[in-house]
């Protein structure tokens, strides 16, 4: 089975400027 | 916690040449994206390592995207972007 994913959790460090 | 993957010299021509500008298309970014970071999937959902963030300012910035792209563009299922079948 597969149940591999990206969580939003993840996903949502893109909002994150790298300065931050 | 320091994350296991090293995202630095990663060959990123998997996103950057399917995924450009101005448009961005949804269906051919998300899907570069994906293609992209499934494979460290279990690194960059443990959100107490630094993996996630790491990769994205290294995508954003071979790629020059504008931040925020691949988490306003890309919706799957409710817990995230589905992974295809290894």
């Amino acid at each position: 089975t597969n149940n591999r994913y990206i969580s939003y959790g993840s996903l949502s460090k893109n909002n994150v400027p790298c300065s931050r | 916690k320091p994350c296991p993957v090293n995202f630095e010299f990663m060959n990123y021509t998997i996103i950057t040449s399917r995924c450009k500008g101005p448009r961005y298309p949804a269906d051919l970014c998300c899907q570069a994206f994906k293609d992209f970071a499934c494979p460290y999937a279990e690194d960059l959902n443990d959100l107490e390592n630094e993996c996630s963030s790491t990769m994205f300012s290294y995508i954003n910035l071979y790629g020059s995207y504008p931040p925020g792209l691949f988490a306003s563009l890309c919706r799957d299922d409710k817990v995230g972007l589905i992974c295809p079948a290894s």
